[in-house]
C-alpha cells in the first residue's frame, strides 16, 4: 500500500507542476493578447 | 537499543498540523528529521483516498486550465490575424495605430484582468477599427473640397452655375447664417461620380455666387463650354486651376468675374477707350505686332503721314 501512496504522491506532484506551468502559460498568453488588443484600440 | 517499543502512540500526541477537512491518519507515523532535526518531515501519512481526492481536484483544475489556455490562444490567433489583415490593407496607417497604442495602454491595463474572465472577446476590436476609420475618411473628404466664386447681375436670383459638368439638383435649404437659399447638386455626368456641388449666394455680396465642390470626378473632363455673354454664368473648369486637375487635393479659392461689372475699377486702365467693349490686352498687342511687321501697312502709313505733312505745308 505504501507503493501506491508513493505513486499517488508522484502523480500529484507531476500534475501540480503541470498546473503551475499552465498557469504561467496562461498569464503569458493573456499578456500577449492584451498587447495585441491595444494595437487595435 | 530500540526505543520504539516504549513509545505509546495511544496518548494522542498529535505532531501533525491541524487540517480541518482531513481526518487524523490512523496509520503509523514515519518521522524523518533532517539536518536541524525540527519539523520538516515527509508527509506519507495521508491516506490513499485523500491523495486520490487531491489528485482528482488538481487534475480537474488542470483540465480547466488547458481549456482556458486553448480558448485564449484561439482568441489571440484570431485577433492577430485580424491585425495582420488590417495592417496589410492599410500599411500607411501603421504609424498612427502604433501611436494610438501608447495612449490606450493605460486604459487597457484596467481591463486586462477581465480578459481571463471573459475569455477575451475580440468583438470590441472590430468596432475599434471602424471607429478609427471614420475620422480618417472625413479628413480625406475634407481635403477634396474646393470653391469657385462667380459674379452675377444683381437682379439675377438663380442658383445655377455652369461649369461644364452635368449636375442634378437634389435639394435646397435655407441656413440660419445666410438668408439666401443653398442648392445642392450631384454630378450626373457619370453615374458613379461622387462629386457634389453646393451653390449659394455670398452673405456679404449677393451678386456673388459661391460654389463648393466636394470630391473629385472619376470621369474625364467634358468639352469646354462655348463662350457665354450677358447674364449667363459660366465657370469653365479649365479656367479654374483647382478643378482643372482631377487630383486636386488642397482647398483653393478662385474668383472669377465673367460679367461686365460696373464696380470694377482696376480693369479701366487696360481699356483702350472708356465706352468701348473690353478687348484683351494680349490681343491688342498681337494685332499691333502683326501690323508693324507688315511692309504694306508700313508703306501705307508712311505715305499717309508724309501726305498729311505735305498737305499742311
Amino acid at each position: 500500500k505504501d507503493e501506491s501512496v508513493d505513486e499517488l504522491e508522484e502523480e500529484l506532484k507531476r500534475v501540480t507542476a503541470e498546473n503551475k506551468k499552465l498557469v504561467e502559460m496562461l498569464s503569458v498568453v493573456c499578456e500577449n493578447y492584451n498587447s495585441l488588443r491595444s494595437h487595435l484600440m | 537499543m530500540d526505543f520504539s517499543s516504549y513509545i505509546n502512540t495511544s496518548l494522542d500526541l498529535n505532531i501533525i498540523p491541524y487540517r480541518p477537512h482531513q481526518q487524523i491518519p490512523k496509520k503509523e507515523v514515519e518521522t524523518n528529521f533532517f539536518s536541524l532535526g525540527m519539523a520538516n518531515f515527509s508527509v506519507k501519512d495521508e491516506s490513499v483516498d485523500e491523495l486520490e481526492e487531491e489528485l482528482k481536484r488538481v487534475t480537474a483544475e488542470n483540465k480547466k486550465l488547458v481549456e482556458m489556455l486553448s480558448v485564449v490562444c484561439e482568441n489571440y490567433n484570431s485577433l492577430r490575424s485580424h491585425l495582420m489583415e488590417y495592417m496589410s490593407r492599410n500599411p500607411e496607417k501603421e504609424l498612427s495605430t502604433s501611436s494610438k497604442k501608447r495612449k490606450s495602454e493605460s486604459s487597457n491595463n484596467n481591463n486586462s484582468n477581465l480578459i481571463g474572465v471573459n475569455n477575451g472577446n475580440s468583438e470590441s476590436s472590430s468596432t475599434d477599427e471602424e471607429s478609427c476609420k471614420k475620422p480618417r475618411e472625413q479628413e480625406i473628404v475634407k481635403a477634396k473640397i474646393s470653391r469657385a466664386y462667380v459674379r452675377t447681375e444683381a437682379s439675377d436670383t438663380g442658383l445655377i452655375m455652369k461649369d461644364g459638368y452635368h449636375w442634378r439638383k437634389y435639394g435646397q435649404k435655407v441656413t440660419r447664417d445666410n438668408p439666401c437659399p443653398r442648392a445642392y447638386f450631384k454630378c450626373s455626368f457619370a453615374p458613379s461620380c461622387p462629386v457634389k456641388k453646393k451653390v449659394q449666394r455670398s452673405v456679404d455680396d449677393q451678386s456673388m455666387l459661391v460654389a463648393t465642390y466636394e470630391g473629385e470626378h472619376n470621369h474625364p473632363q467634358p468639352a469646354p463650354l462655348e463662350s457665354n455673354s450677358g447674364s449667363t454664368r459660366s465657370a469653365s473648369l479649365s479656367s479654374i486651376p483647382c478643378l482643372a486637375s482631377p487630383i486636386s487635393s488642397a482647398p483653393k479659392v478662385v474668383t472669377l468675374d465673367l460679367t461686365n461689372s460696373k464696380t470694377s475699377k482696376d480693369s479701366k486702365s487696360n481699356e483702350p477707350r472708356k465706352d468701348s467693349p473690353k478687348v484683351p490686352k494680349n490681343l491688342v498687342e498681337q494685332m499691333a505686332t502683326s501690323l508693324t511687321t507688315d511692309p504694306n501697312f508700313r508703306a501705307a502709313l508712311v505715305a499717309a503721314i508724309s501726305g498729311r505733312l505735305m498737305h499742311n505745308n
